[in-house]
C-alpha cells in the first residue's frame, strides 16, 4: 500500500489475511497448542472453532503459567488440558472495513488484533508491524 | 509527553528506564531466564553482564525450542544450559539522543530495542507501543 493518505487505507489492505495465520482449534489438548506456538516462534496465535469463527487467543505464557507448579513446569499436564480451558476469551476484534486510526488505536495496547466478520468468522489478523510499516511510509512520503 | 511535534522528541522521552526493566544475566542457567519470562509475562528480556553492560535478549520460544526433543520438552536440560549459550547477540541497539524517526524505523522489525550509551551501558528499552501511542496522540493533535 504506497503513498495512499493514511485516511484512505482500510484493514483489509493491512491484514494478514487466514490462510496464512497460524491457529488452534477449541478442543486442541495445550500439548498441541504449545508446538504450534514453539515451531512457528509466534508468542500468541488466534484460537478458532471447527466451523471457522473466531474464539480467542492463546500464547505461551499463559500455557506455561499453568503448569508451573512449586518445583518445576508439570509438562504430563499439558495432555490433560484443553486450549478451551485457559484461552483468553475477551479480546479485541476488527473489520475488514474499519479505518487506519480505528486499526492504530486497536494495536496500541495488543501485538496482534483479530479481523473476523459480522457473523464471527475468521477473516485476518492486524500486526503492530503492518501498522508501523505504513505509518513510516506516511511520515517520509 | 504532550503535544511536542515528533521531530523534537528523542528516545529518552519514550523508553522504559532501565531500573524498570525486566532483565537476566549472562551467566544465568536457563532455568531461571524462563522462570522471570513466565512470572513477568514478557516474551522477551534484554541480557546484562555483571558490570551492567547490554549483551543481547532473550524469549521464551529460542529457550523452549533447545529443549524440544523428538517426543517431547526435555525439562531437565534447563538447568545445564546458559543464557549465553542461546541468547540473542546481534540486536539492534539506539541511544537516548536518537529521534522518533529512527526510534520508528527500529521497531517496525523488533517488538522492543535496547538502549545503552557510548560504552554499552544499559539505559533502558523503546517498546512499539510507546512510539503506536504517541504517533496516536500526534495523528489527533
Ligand atoms: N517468522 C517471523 N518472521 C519475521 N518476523 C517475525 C517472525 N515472527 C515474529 N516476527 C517479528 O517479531 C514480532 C513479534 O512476534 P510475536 O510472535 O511476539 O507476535 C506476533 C504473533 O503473535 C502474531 N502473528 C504474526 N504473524 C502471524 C501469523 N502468520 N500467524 C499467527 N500469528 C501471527 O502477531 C504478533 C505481532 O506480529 P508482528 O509482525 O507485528 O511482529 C513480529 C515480527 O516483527
Ligand atoms: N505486564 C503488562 N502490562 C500491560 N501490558 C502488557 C504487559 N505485558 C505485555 N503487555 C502488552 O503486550 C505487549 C507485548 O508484550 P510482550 O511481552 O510480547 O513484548 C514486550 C516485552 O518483551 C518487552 N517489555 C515491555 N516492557 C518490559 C519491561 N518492563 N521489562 C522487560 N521487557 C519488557 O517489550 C515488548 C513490547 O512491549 P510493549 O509494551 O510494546 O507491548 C506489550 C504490551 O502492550
Amino acid at each position: 500500500v504506497q503513498h495512499k493518505p493514511l485516511t484512505e487505507i482500510v484493514v483489509e489492505e493491512l491484514m494478514i489475511s487466514s490462510e496464512k495465520v497460524a491457529h488452534v482449534q477449541l478442543a486442541n489438548p495445550l500439548e498441541h497448542a504449545l508446538l504450534v506456538l514453539v515451531k512457528s516462534g509466534y508468542s500468541a496465535v488466534p484460537v478458532l472453532d471447527t466451523s471457522y469463527k473466531l474464539k480467542g487467543t492463546i500464547g505461551k505464557t499463559v500455557i506455561l503459567n499453568h503448569i508451573l507448579g512449586i518445583e518445576r513446569f508439570e509438562m504430563e499436564r499439558l495432555s490433560k488440558i484443553t486450549v478451551n480451558d485457559v484461552m483468553q476469551k475477551d479480546v479485541p476484534c476488527l473489520k475488514k472495513s474499519d479505518s487506519f486510526l480505528v486499526a492504530l488505536k486497536a494495536v496500541i495496547d495488543y501485538p496482534f488484533v483479530c479481523v473476523a466478520d459480522e457473523e464471527g468468522y475468521f477473516d485476518g489478523i492486524l500486526t503492530r508491524r503492518a501498522i508501523l510499516k505504513q505509518l513510516n511510509k506516511d511520515l517520509h512520503a
